[in-house]
């Protein structure tokens, strides 16, 4: 348990990271972060250094892993695990923006924490510093690292397939970009989204 | 103008093509269109060869594109031309899904008539069959193929630029992909499209 002095200070690390303007660099180092917070620059990288390796010798901390990371350790925002499943064109895309901006001030965080997809020459490859595994693996990934939503990327014809492993390894909660209305379990959890439609009330007001 | 004989076989056709499940062929004969519109196989190639070379040799019609065609000449769908800024991985996704799936029984058709991208590595080459081209050309591009709405897919530094570009040669309705907030006159329709409000959505349902 961290002792509740470390956390106060914790806590004001965090607010002072999330104030940050989206213009603000992408690195803080602890001398910054403790002019913000109004400790020494010793006490800041002291805090940090009881949960890991967060900082980079002589480029400081990355502002939103920092941030995130206080987050989760103080339960300031929920962190939801999320797995992609299908990583083509969209599936990268969506991982590499998703890992980049995890909860544009938002309640929750979205952390994605793994990446599936069925052709082995995708298998090994890195999106994002995160390793594309084998469905073969997802039950064993989604209870080890308690992935809660499945994003289905996956083409059309495989993606009634792709959510039922998903259900299988133990996922019910899935955003669906496939253009199929998914037939799943009534305590299932989906939410089909499509760019036409959001084309579609543009067109309207025209 | 197309003799009004014409137009009712053609609404005719029009109705047989959006009677199709998604599971049937992309591609459809002649003979089967005349069987399902109770006309000659000739009398359908006739009155098709009116609008251009719409089959291929031993294929048939790509049922898609001819549908598409039809509602456009029968103005039964609104078509609205698109143009997609920012030919990368969600860029590239997004193209390749729309060209697919133009309208999904939906009141428009949204048609991708144009890519703009900046790399001239990407200029030149295709995706779906449509070229991406220098995003100097946009003005002559727009008016010549009246593109309607700008699908912004380039980085977050990038967009406002992207934007004001576009903005400059005349279109006038964004459907924003890129984290910020774009700063565009009054009379400009935005809507900013964001994964991340999806996921929380289904976050809070769970
Ligand atoms: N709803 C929308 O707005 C929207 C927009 C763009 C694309 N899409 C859809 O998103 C999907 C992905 O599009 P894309 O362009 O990235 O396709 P893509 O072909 O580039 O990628 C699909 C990936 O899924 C993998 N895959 C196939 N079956 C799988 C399975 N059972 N399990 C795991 N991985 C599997 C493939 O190996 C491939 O890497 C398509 O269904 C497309 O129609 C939807
Ligand atoms: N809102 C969401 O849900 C969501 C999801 C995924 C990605 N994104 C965002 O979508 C954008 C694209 O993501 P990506 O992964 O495809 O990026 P990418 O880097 O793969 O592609 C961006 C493309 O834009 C081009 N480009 C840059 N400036 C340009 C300009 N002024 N005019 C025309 N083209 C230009 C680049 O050459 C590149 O090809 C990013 O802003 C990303 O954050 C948003």
């Amino acid at each position: 348990a961290v002792p509740d002095v470390i956390v106060r200070r914790l806590a004001i690390y965090l607010r002072c990271l999330q104030e940050r303007s989206q213009d603000d660099d992408d690195f803080i180092s602890s001398v910054q972060l403790s002019q913000l917070a109004g400790v020494t620059a010793a006490q800041v990288r002291k805090d940090l250094a009881n949960f890991g390796q967060l900082g980079k010798q002589g480029v400081g901390y990355e502002v939103i892993r920092l941030r995130s990371k206080l987050a989760s350790l103080l339960k300031a925002d929920q962190v939801v695990s999320v797995a992609v499943i299908g990583v083509g064109e969209l599936g990268t895309a969506l991982t590499r923006y998703l890992r980049r901006y995890p909860y544009m001030e938002l309640a929750h965080s979205f952390e994605v924490v793994a990446l599936f997809d069925l052709d082995p020459q995708k298998q090994g490859r890195e999106v994002e510093g995160l390793l594309i595994e084998d469905p073969e693996s997802m039950a064993k990934v989604v209870q080890e690292r308690h992935v809660r939503i499945g994003v289905i990327t996956v083409p059309r014809i495989a993606a009634q397939a792709a959510a039922e492993a998903a259900l299988r390894a133990g996922i019910t909660a899935f955003l669906n970009f496939a253009p199929v209305r998914l037939e799943l379990p009534p305590d299932t959890r989906v939410l089909n989204t499509d760019v036409l439609l959001e084309l579609h009330q543009l067109a309207f007001s025209l």
